[in-house]
């Protein structure tokens, strides 16, 4: 057990390097564990400096920087073992637009290699416009959920739609 | 091995049955607060055998089911269901089937029945499957809302256990 | 202290009540004390039903209609007490498109009534639109920040450039 | 009884005076993720006396003051300075003035320095002239990023607390 946690560590961290940097434009980023002499109890840091930053501790880190940063330890584990399916619900509300685009590129390159189907939630209108289809889920009738098919400019308005 | 349908029948705010194709690339769901868009989300955990309800803001199973509205009368079960398409045989144990119907179905105050291609299983044999396909109801994979701020604000001890999946 | 408690309690709820249609454009709400005999040791429960949907806890509503019954609280407390200032960073975040536009109304209302005046932190286009001047906050030089005046235009740009 | 003015020197990633006018009705604070909004926020908190570093998203005090870059040395000091217009003489206890200027002015190692209008003040004196105001570091009028879901995922004990500022 102790050293599968030790080469998932390796390998998670060497994705979560290559990653940081893809998301943030630059910029460099590692993980670290609290206690390496006991990986089974030890605790796991996030290191991280954005482009021309200091290298700190995740919490000193703004809103939007900490959530991206959150982003590339979760991919950084789903690449080790990716699977045909991937859902992120409003993932994207706290990034500004050239965050959000970095991180749909991100999600586009990972589509296309390792055929991963993406089911993304979201109300932001760059998020949409990058979908490959729409579902806007509706509910005309009060309490009663439906599904219908949409195209970007319905999607738009469907955000507004009572 | 692909994900291509799911279909929702009286699961949560989905009364009437819900068919959603699951296409190659990415799939966006939109649509005002409050519409549904994480009962979908949850749709799909609660048939990879999530047994936790709390994991799907339920306070009980039965909570799963559609409550009624003004409108419509409450339901008394509810049904999911996930086709994979197991064309290149990947799935060892399923080799004759290229196509899988996984079902999780629950009758108020009656429990849940799993089947696959019509066949009762075990919600063991459910979870099992899933985890050969490096998903399941609690995997990275899928990451609710909200869920990204909890792993901003998780002590350091709490987010190794994101690394036990990768091992 | 217990009557002062319970005199403020009554005080918000009727407030909240006002509010929480007034932000879902319909629908009621009202703040429960789970033990009214000690209100100073009570918790407070948020009831509220959405347009068309029954009465529940906070906890099951969703993630945009728990954020917006949240805003519904906080400003009828503030409402209680009117200050001069009032700050908001990125609250807007988890809104729909017609939840952005009802918040915002009832922003601009208490700002023409009270007089407050508030600085809003947001990403969201339809934030920035409506707001009756603009700052950008910009890094040119990395890790200095520095504030400049923006029109609309520039600031849409200003959430792209790094 | 307005807010005009706000100056910043050496706070955060603010190493240069920054001058922000505060207008009548909505201003708008945007720009790109780790600009420095939010240190803007938190420089208004921690001149209406904050005295907890947590609450500012800092270990201790000088994590306040300007850090340094690749390109530009730290500092020893930080100052800000809210500037409160008094023409209607709504603060009783500063009649004469028309304008207050209240600055905290914080040393490396040495603590912080309260003025209003150039005289010395203590901690309490300021915390005292905002909460007059029905505004302060910790009040409800000023909503952190975050905060809304905290209050979602708070107790119902915790919850009943943000009553106690309206009593
Ligand atoms: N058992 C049930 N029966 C009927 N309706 C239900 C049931 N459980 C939950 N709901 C309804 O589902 C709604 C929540 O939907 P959901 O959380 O999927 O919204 P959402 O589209 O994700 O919204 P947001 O954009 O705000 O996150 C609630 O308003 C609730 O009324
Ligand atoms: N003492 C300090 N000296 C220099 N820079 C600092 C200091 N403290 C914090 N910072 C910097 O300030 C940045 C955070 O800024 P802030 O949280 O205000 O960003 P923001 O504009 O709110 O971003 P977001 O949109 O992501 O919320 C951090 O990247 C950090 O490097
Ligand atoms: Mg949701
Ligand atoms: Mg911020």
């Amino acid at each position: 057990a102790k050293i599968r946690l030790m080469e998932a560590y390796t390998n998670v961290n060497t994705n979560f390097k290559m990653l940081f940097t893809e998301l943030f434009g630059g910029g460099e980023a590692y993980l670290a564990l609290t206690d390496s002499e006991n990986p089974l109890d030890s605790g796991l840091e996030l290191m991280a400096s954005p482009p021309g930053k200091k290298l700190q501790q995740m919490s000193l880190l703004s809103g939007g920087e900490q959530a991206l940063t959150a982003m590339a330890l979760i991919f950084s584990v789903f690449l080790s073992k990716p699977s045909p399916i991937c859902i992120l619900d409003e993932v994207d509300a706290p990034l500004d637009e050239s965050n959000v685009d970095r991180f749909l590129d991100l999600i586009e390159s990972i589509s296309e290699k390792s055929k991963t189907r993406f089911l993304i939630v979201s109300h932001n209108r760059l998020t949409m416009a990058r979908m490959h289809r729409l579902y806007g889920v509706t509910m005309q009738e009060p309490g009663v959920s439906q599904l219908v098919s949409v195209s970007l400019k319905e999607a738009v308005k469907f955000d507004n739609v009572e | 091995m692909k994900f291509t349908k799911l279909k929702i029948t009286g699961f949560k705010s989905f009364v009437d049955t819900t068919l959603l194709d699951i296409k190659q690339g990415l799939t966006g769901l939109v649509g005002p607060n409050g519409c549904g868009k994480s009962n979908i989300v949850e749709a799909i955990k609660w048939n990879m055998g999530e047994a936790g309800p709390s994991r799907l803001r339920a306070g009980e199973m039965n909570d799963l089911i559609f409550a009624g509205t003004k409108g419509r009368a409450s339901r008394n079960s509810a049904e999911v269901i996930l086709t994979i398409e197991n064309i290149d045989n990947s799935l060892q144990s399923y080799e004759n089937n290229v196509e899988l119907e996984v079902s999780r179905k629950i009758e108020k105050d009656g429990g849940s029945t799993y089947t696959i291609n019509n066949r009762e299983v075990r919600q063991r044999d459910v979870q099992i499957l899933f985890a050969d396909l490096a998903i399941g109801s609690r995997s990275n994979a899928i990451v609710d809302q909200g869920q990204v701020g909890q792993i901003i604000n998780s002590k350091p001890q709490e987010r190794r256990k994101i690394l036990e999946e990768a091992a």
